[in-house]
């Protein structure tokens, strides 16, 4: 059977735009993540902020809002999409998480490198 | 053939304990990387640093010196370990990356999970 992205993702922890990038540091520590997927009113996606964008933050001396430092064009997969697809996206721009959306772009989770390197330990 | 670490491993891009955090930003951001293994003079491995501590310097309001936020108690693979020990290893310890060193903890390379990651997108 083709491992599908539904049965190897994660639970996604979303974020407002408004929240400030210190309190966006909060909750990527407290829930121990790297990637939080950015959600307006509506539960719509409208982009990501990762550790990395906090790094870049405290590089570039602009630690303001999650909107001022979040990526807006985000790369994404379904639900049934198979693993190998997501696979192919993030090696593809470089990046090490993918919000899982519906045709609406409603969150329905997060599939990591984290997740699919457990495929490889065989556990 | 057994897939072994040193095949699939990338460049290590190392960094000093007494450089500060700012610094250490800089450098994740330019090279695109999250994960830098922390040298001493005689290029020992004696830690870790990577964008997951650099948030949680700006949630602590610590933005100091690389040696007062790296991880000192550091997992590693030596380069012939097969790749499912590098994988178990960082299922077990919730990390997404293992320096690669020799047995007298020189450091070779870096394996992340979006190395193993790659495996899964038959490429
Ligand atoms: C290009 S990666 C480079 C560093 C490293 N490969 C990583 O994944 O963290 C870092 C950037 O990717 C962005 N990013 C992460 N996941 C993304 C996604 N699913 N779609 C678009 N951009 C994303 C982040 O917001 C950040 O600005
Ligand atoms: C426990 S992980 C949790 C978040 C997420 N799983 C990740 O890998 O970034 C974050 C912590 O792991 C530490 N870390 C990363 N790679 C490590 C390694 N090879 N050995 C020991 N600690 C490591 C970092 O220094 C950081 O403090």
């Amino acid at each position: 059977t083709i491992r599908v992205v539904k049965n190897v993702m994660s639970p996604a922890i979303p974020i407002t735009p408004d929240t400030d990038v210190d309190e966006a540091s909060r909750l990527i520590i407290k829930k121990g993540v790297n990637h939080l997927p950015v959600i307006d009113e509506e539960k719509v996606l409208i982009g990501i902020v990762t550790s990395w964008d906090i790094a870049k933050a405290v590089a570039t001396g602009k630690i303001g809002k999650v909107k001022d430092i979040m990526t807006r064009k985000v790369i994404t997969v379904l639900s049934d999409d198979p693993v190998v697809v997501a696979a192919r996206k993030m090696e593809k721009y470089d990046i090490s998480a993918l919000p899982v959306t519906d045709t609406k772009k409603h969150l329905i989770g997060l599939i990591t490198t984290e997740d699919l390197s457990k495929l490889l330990s065989g556990g």
